[in-house]
C-alpha cells in the first residue's frame, strides 16, 4: 500500500484528507506565519456542514460573525489579504444584513484554496519539514 | 470572546477528517 506521506504529494485534497497530513502542513504554515489560511479553509467547510441541522439559526449567525471578525475584517490579516475585495464586501453584506447562507464563504474559501494550491502547498512538498518526515 | 473562539474551534474540528 502507498504510504500516507506519498499520497499527500498527489494533491492538496489528499493532504487535507489525512489527520497527520493536516498536522504537518499546519506546522509548516505556522512557521511561515500563515496557519490562519488553513484554519479558515476548515472553518468554511465546517460552516457549510452546519446546514444539515435545522434549528440552529442563532448558532449560524454567531459563527458567521466570528469567522468574519477573525479572518476577514482585519485587512492586514493573512487571510483577508488573499481574498478579493468584491468577495470581502459580499461576505460583509451577508453578515450585516443577516443574510446567512451556507454558501456565503464558498468563494472566499476557493480563493484561499487556490492560493494554497499554487503557493504554500508546493512549498510544503519541498520543505525540510516534509522531507524529514518522509 | 471565549465562546466565539470555542465556536470557531468546534467548527474547524467538525470539518476535519476523522481518524482512520
Amino acid at each position: 500500500p502507498t504510504p500516507p506521506y506519498l499520497k499527500w504529494a498527489e494533491s492538496l485534497h489528499s493532504l487535507l484528507d489525512d489527520q497527520d497530513g493536516i498536522h504537518l502542513f499546519r506546522t509548516f504554515l505556522k512557521q511561515e506565519g500563515c496557519a490562519d489560511m488553513l484554519d479558515f479553509w476548515f472553518a468554511c467547510s465546517g460552516f457549510r456542514k452546519l446546514e444539515a441541522n435545522e434549528g440552529n439559526e442563532e448558532k449560524k449567525v454567531k459563527l458567521a460573525k466570528a469567522i468574519y471578525k477573525k479572518y476577514i475584517l482585519d485587512n492586514n490579516g493573512i487571510v483577508s489579504r488573499q481574498i478579493k475585495p468584491a468577495t470581502k464586501s459580499f461576505i460583509k453584506d451577508c453578515v450585516m444584513k443577516l443574510h446567512i447562507d451556507p454558501a456565503m464563504f464558498d468563494q472566499a474559501q476557493t480563493e484561499i484554496q487556490t492560493m494554497m494550491e499554487e503557493n504554500t502547498y508546493p512549498l510544503f512538498l519541498k520543505s525540510d519539514i516534509y522531507l524529514e518526515y518522509t | 470572546i471565549d465562546s466565539e473562539d470555542d465556536l470557531l474551534q468546534e467548527c474547524i474540528s467538525s470539518a476535519m477528517p476523522k481518524k482512520k
